[in-house]
């Protein structure tokens, strides 16, 4: 079996992108194959794991784009090794055109699910876990991505105006659950940029937790969430690697914000194995 | 005459309200009359400033909603004095609606234009700047700031994928001069959130500043802009005051995130008076 998980936020800046490519590295580096799919036009995870977006096609090569546009596309194209253990599905920033180009086909929802069951069924398959890089919006690419997925992790930071979003992010969970993927979801919460010094941050997260706990006996897609730890601290380490194409182990593997990911990493493989 | 500047960045989380309320308020502290205008259906910049959104309609008073919706409306009905000096046209959630129901209308792009024109002609105009704070997005919101503006004033951070989205940004205001408002131009870029401490961040000024210094003799709307000083240094104490409705200087006026606000608003307005 797969855990494939969401990374998504319709805020943008939040860390979503940081947290797909380290925590799908850390969880590589703990020795479980997996894979990450950048479903963002924007390409950030591709640029951050060293691959050239703009350069794909010309090598014969597919991405995210051609597997939400071509139901019989055939995954292991589109399927790169970048690291041990780790494979990205990289996106283009044509991608941007997928939502009106889809417009109101059937099934358009289930593209990328359907995809990842062929990659899975095919000799290339057998990930463990499966991480999807959402953009910043609750769109046409998102709703495939919760579609796909059986859980989603909210990135986000531990501050008053961030919260004002997670109400409108756990309806539109909701809906997708109700309406097209019964089995999915909110795993919980991954603090970002996380300042562990003041009263601020620490409020929030008790309001975030205090919630979830009250969530608890509710027939609600975010009944078993949790708020992770370790949530990842501010490291400038962790905004430099990405103009190298980098992970953060390949750059600073001794940085504050490596040892949170590989943490972070372990966690959620532990987790997993209890699951 | 009216400083007219639009706080546009697509991406999101980059500071754009903490940047359109605080400078707002420190040019207000000055003494010069000035208005924010909240164009994001989030209403964080509303919020921040502790005006209550949903409460709008009740107590018969107007939002940019209405402004956008109807041509005639009265834009004094949509304006709240919330603190010396400092005026406020507030947002709503339902704004998020704007886009579809202004779908292709005529003169849908100079709805916001001709209602600050006929504000600035009534017995409540005469603010000598007006900020506008833009949605996360280059939709029809951001459409409408971008052709009621005469300067553009982007929030980014010193970031490496932060600068992956900055071409598009230019682009666009490049288009929207050409095609809508001759007179637009790009004042320059605010460094929010900002480390002084790290070579990565000195290398993405450097990168900017390079870049705008290489446009100076080009007919391009960034020809003349510049990185603004002070960046604004990251401040936990910026985060927590919109949970009180405070500005910076309502809730910590010696804090270095309200030094920052207050020295940029200085400059703005210095740079106004020789202009
Ligand atoms: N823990 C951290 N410490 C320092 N910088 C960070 C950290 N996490 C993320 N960043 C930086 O913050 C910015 C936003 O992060 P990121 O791109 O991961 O967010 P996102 O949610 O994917 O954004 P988008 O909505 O545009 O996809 C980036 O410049 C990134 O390098
Ligand atoms: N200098 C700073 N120091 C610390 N926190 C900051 C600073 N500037 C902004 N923030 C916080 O960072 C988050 C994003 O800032 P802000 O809401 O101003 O960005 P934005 O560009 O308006 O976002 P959006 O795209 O959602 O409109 C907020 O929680 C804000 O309180
Ligand atoms: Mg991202
Ligand atoms: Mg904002």
């Amino acid at each position: 079996p797969t855990r494939v998980i969401a990374l998504m936020n319709q805020k943008g800046g939040v860390g979503k992108t940081t947290t797909s490519v380290n925590l799908a590295a850390a969880i590589a580096a703990t020795g479980r194959k997996t894979l990450i799919v950048d479903l963002d036009p924007q390409a950030h995870a591709t640029l951050h794991l060293g691959v050239e977006s703009g350069e794909l096609s010309g090598q014969g090569r597919g991405s995210a784009y051609d597997l939400l546009l071509d139901p019989a596309y055939d995954p292991t194209n589109a399927l790169i090794e970048v690291r041990d253990n780790l494979a990205l599905i990289p996106s283009e920033t044509d991608m941007a055109a997928a939502e009106s180009e889809l417009g109101s086909l059937p099934q358009r929802h289930e593209r990328l699910r359907s995809a990842l069951g062929r990659l899975e069924s095919s000799s290339q398959g057998g990930h463990e876990f499966v991480l999807l890089d959402c953009p910043p919006s609750l769109g046409l690419l998102t709703l495939n991505a919760l579609v796909a997925a059986r859980e989603v992790i909210i990135p986000m930071q531990a501050h008053f105006l961030a919260l004002q979003g997670v109400g409108k992010l756990l309806e539109t969970v909701q809906i997708v659950r109700r309406q097209l993927n019964p089995s999915l979801s909110v795993a919980g919460i991954v603090l970002c940029m996380h300042d562990t010094q003041t009263t601020h941050t620490r409020e929030v997260v008790d309001d975030l937790e205090g919630f979830f706990t009250s969530s608890r006996e509710q027939d609600v897609p975010w009944r078993f969430a949790r708020v992770y730890r370790p949530s990842i601290r501010r490291n400038i380490k962790l905004a430099e690697c990405p103009s190298f194409g980098q992970t953060i182990f390949d750059y600073a593997p001794w940085a504050p914000g490596a040892l949170d990911y590989k943490k972070l990493g372990e966690a959620i493989v532990r987790e997993w194995d209890t699951m």
